[in-house]
């Protein structure tokens, strides 16, 4: 069965693309099939991994607007086999509004995955193991979509002070994902990220997630590394860019719990 | 004439939040008559100017979409003087949406501002001499609204890799916004916030936006500084947490600048 997650949080600059990064690539390494959707219009994600994605690319805006198959704007990652990219164009930010107004508007993304599964499946391709579909910070018709489109939420978590504030309003929101659209949908996993061991601050934040998630909260934590911030400017993945580093080792601990849960 | 900035950038997490609230306190402490307005659904600065947001609380929901008149929903700062702040609650989150169907709705900020300024010198008050819009990091329509209402754009820049992609994005929405609805927007000012001196990735951001704006761009250059982000923990700004600590400095040299430019 393929695992869909979807990587939400509406707070900025927590570590959704990072972990999306990250996580796919080390279960790609592992010799999983992997499948990155990005649907925030930053296209960070799609930058990371290596992707063109200037404006004249076919994207997921063209997927979720024009009804293209997801099969034809998906590309090879470069670097790293058995992972391959919907990426996200600047087109993306105006996708919000013009979605309010199409039919089906929320369930747009999850039908695309379900046609190219199937695409797959006839033409005798290996069955994807997992999608990981990186969102924008806000909880918009993109996040929507992709709620409706996964069984599984991950929830990056800043180990900062303003972490908790906006975890209610992803909860909230999720519950209403759950009663109107995707009853199925789960919050499986919360990840910390950015934690910095000199500060009181970190272990606190750490210590109130796990209080309050403590079956979703993973036990490994990424810290605050240079080497992951400075890895996207090399198009790679923190695991490829330097795999010996704290930051590609907690990544690596995350992916085998993440794959060990799901079994 | 009361300056009205917008502090936007819709890449997540750059500092868009505490720098709002630290040039706002430190132009208040220095005694300028300051408003701050929180138009982010997760309420940040609100948090960390310490006034309540809760559900049940007046907020810029009802000054947006239920025509509250703005100077019903101002709460002071209670630690800073001439500061006052128009708070965000949780309702925010459905007024993208809400707003799209409302008349007149990229314009409601404004006209709230305007409103409010006429009742201020009626009432006798000190005319307003900074008004300051903390964003979401987002383009929607809240967003829009800042940039309707405002004069001038705050843009705060991490020295990361990803702070240049979403730029041009950024720019290409404010030249729609000048085009379309404000013709007098102008971005006065860029800020870059959370360098890392120990890495050369923040040397070469801040190397490259300098180039790309070399007069928006200030000299001062706030550095990631733990207190900085300790301070929200204690509903404070950092000016008022540790005054002599390097995050405070800088912020304080920032609103400096910022006032100095605007002479
Ligand atoms: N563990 C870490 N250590 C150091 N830097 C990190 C870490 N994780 C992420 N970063 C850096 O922090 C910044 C924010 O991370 P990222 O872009 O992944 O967050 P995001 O939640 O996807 O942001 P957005 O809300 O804009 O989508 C990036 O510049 C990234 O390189
Ligand atoms: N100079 C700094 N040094 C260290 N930490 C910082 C600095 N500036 C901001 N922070 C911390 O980084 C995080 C992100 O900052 P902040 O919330 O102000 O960004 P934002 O752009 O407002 O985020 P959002 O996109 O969610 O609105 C916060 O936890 C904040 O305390
Ligand atoms: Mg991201
Ligand atoms: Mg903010």
């Amino acid at each position: 069965q393929t695992r869909v997650l979807t990587v939400s949080n509406q707070k900025g600059g927590v570590g959704k693309t990072t972990t999306t990064v990250n996580i796919a690539a080390a279960l790609a390494i592992a010799g999983l099939n992997v499948l990155v959707i990005d649907i925030d219009p930053q296209g960070n994600a799609s930058t990371a991994l290596g992707v063109e994605h200037h404006a004249d690319v076919d994207s997921i805006y063209d997927v979720l607007i024009n009804d293209m198959p997801l099969g034809e704007v998906i590309a090879q990652c470069p670097d790293i086999d058995h992972l391959i990219v919907a990426p996200a164009t600047i087109h993306l930010a105006g996708a919000e509004i013009e979605l309010v107004s199409l039919v089906a508007r929320e369930q747009r993304l999850r039908r695309a995955i379900e046609v190219y599964a199937q695409e797959r499946e006839t033409a005798g391709l290996p069955r994807l193991d997992y999608v990981f579909i990186d969102c924008p910070p806000s909880l918009g018709l993109l996040t929507v979509n992709a709620f409706v489109a996964a069984q599984e939420v991950l929830i990056p978590i800043q180990c900062e002070y303003y972490a908790l504030e906006g975890l209610s309003q992803l909860l909230k929101n999720i519950e209403m994902i759950q009663k109107h659209l995707n009853a199925g949908l789960v919050v499986s996993t919360i990840l910390l990220t950015m934690y910095d061991g000199r500060t009181n601050l970190a272990a606190q934040v750490a210590a109130e997630v796990r209080e309050h998630f403590p079956n979703e909260v993973l036990s490994a934590v990424v810290p605050r590394s240079v080497r992951i911030s400075e890895a996207p400017s090399y198009q790679q993945s923190v695991i490829t860019y330097d795999p010996s580093s704290s930051g590609a080792l907690s990544y690596q601990e995350a992916a085998a719990e993440i794959a060990e849960r799901g079994k």
